[in-house]
């Protein structure tokens, strides 16, 4: 099965 | 203070439409440059990033940043009011509490002006790196949407899988599967349907229908739209608009254990 990532894996907080 | 007028207040009404449903209380976010805004989604999965350079506007004033934090559904309202050949001004002082925003009939001689109270919108901003993309596909913006919203009623994800010259968008769901491919095209009369696939290594990448069917509301501001794929990073779903502005969507991807 595939999860759903959030942005937060991906992009950091500015 | 702001001062900015933009020939048309279609163009403003499509943006707030397209992503009301997605965010709900924004920034709007004024400088020089033009308007900006950024804003995920209550999961954190989607993100709208909007950017309306200040040659979208004529004329177009800014003297110092200002953050408009704008409730999208008191927005929307406002923006009804509009007709769509209107021309709009958008006001604020420098430290304002409202916006206001007047429509202008180009053929009438009707003025209309309505203010928006501003609220504090505390916003996390993300860093979004510079992704040089393993494949870029421009394709019309109905067809793109025609396929969501066809493979949404299948499944709730679809699989995107680029390779040379094809993007195939594949869906699995209870009551049987889908598949649409599409092929490079490129017609001179009509290029309005033309489908480019750039690619520099294939990617199969899944994504959520519901937010792609969601994103494709913004399908009325442009004629094509722009996927960027890359194994294992957001999608990244692009409307041009005119003077190099944009309307851009981000989606996580789902991912395997």
């Amino acid at each position: 099965a595939k999860n759903q990532k959030t942005l937060a894996a991906f992009f950091t907080k500015k | 203070m702001l001062e900015a007028r933009l020939e048309q207040a279609s163009i403003l009404k499509k943006v707030v439409d397209a992503i009301k449903d997605l965010v709900q209380d924004c920034n709007f976010d004024c400088n020089d440059s033009g308007i900006a805004l950024q804003a995920m989604d209550n999961s954190h999965v989607a993100l709208v990033s909007m950017m309306l350079k200040s040659d979208t506007f004529s004329p177009f004033r800014c003297d110092r940043n200002i953050a408009l934090g704008i409730n999208l559904n008191s927005f929307q309202k406002v923006l009804r009011c509009a007709q769509n050949e209107d021309i709009l001004t958008l006001k604020a002082d420098d430290s304002p509490d409202v916006v206001s925003l007047v429509f202008e009939s180009s053929e009438q001689d009707r003025i209309s002006e309505y203010d928006i109270k501003l609220m504090d919108i505390d916003q996390e901003h993300l860093g979004i790196p510079d992704t040089e993309y393993a494949a870029t596909i421009t394709m019309p913006s109905g067809e793109f949407q025609r396929i969501c919203r066809d493979l949404s009623a299948l499944s709730e994800s679809v699989a995107i899988e680029a390779e040379k010259n094809a993007v195939k968008f594949v869906c699995n769901g209870d009551i049987g599967n889908g598949a649409i491919s599409l092929r490079n095209h490129s017609s001179v009369e009509k290029p309005e349907q033309n489908v480019n696939i750039e690619l520099s290594e294939p990617v199969a990448l899944t994504f959520s229908l519901k937010y792609l069917v969601n994103f494709c509301k913004a399908s009325g501001l442009s004629g094509s739209v722009k996927l960027c794929l890359s194994n294992e990073v957001p999608l990244l779903v692009e409307y041009e608009l005119a003077s190099n502005s944009y309307l851009r969507f981000y989606l996580a991807p789902k991912i395997g254990d």
